[in-house]
């Protein structure tokens, strides 16, 4: 099913995003 | 408590996002972090659209911490 893979893709690119977030805030004192 | 401090830092990420505090993000705004963040112009706009689950073209604190709160859990999962 290609929206199941859409879906997985997005997941990760959120978990990028999130990630980024999250060492952004770490990152900064 | 647990649920109030990924509201907190839901509130927090949103808030690095929405730069003008409007209450919302854009895709403007989403934008604004290329360069910032290791995503190409393409995964920030799908993130906006995984996001914003209404299709609005607004992204609340609401959507965006929903989204969060996802992330964290499949985050425990794995």
């Amino acid at each position: 099913d290609p929206n199941m893979k859409g879906a997985a893709a997005n997941e990760g690119v959120l978990a990028n995003f999130f990630n980024s977030l999250l060492s952004k805030k770490t990152g900064t004192p | 408590t647990g649920q109030l401090n990924m509201l907190e830092k839901a509130r927090e990420f949103f808030q690095i996002c929405d730069v003008e505090d409007k209450g919302f993000i854009t895709r403007r705004d989403m934008q604004r972090l290329h360069g910032e963040f290791p995503l190409s112009a393409d995964e920030l706009e799908n993130v906006f659209d995984s996001l914003d689950a209404d299709g609005n073209g607004f992204l609340t604190l609401e959507e965006f911490a929903f989204g969060f709160s996802e992330f964290l859990c499949g985050r425990k999962i794995s």
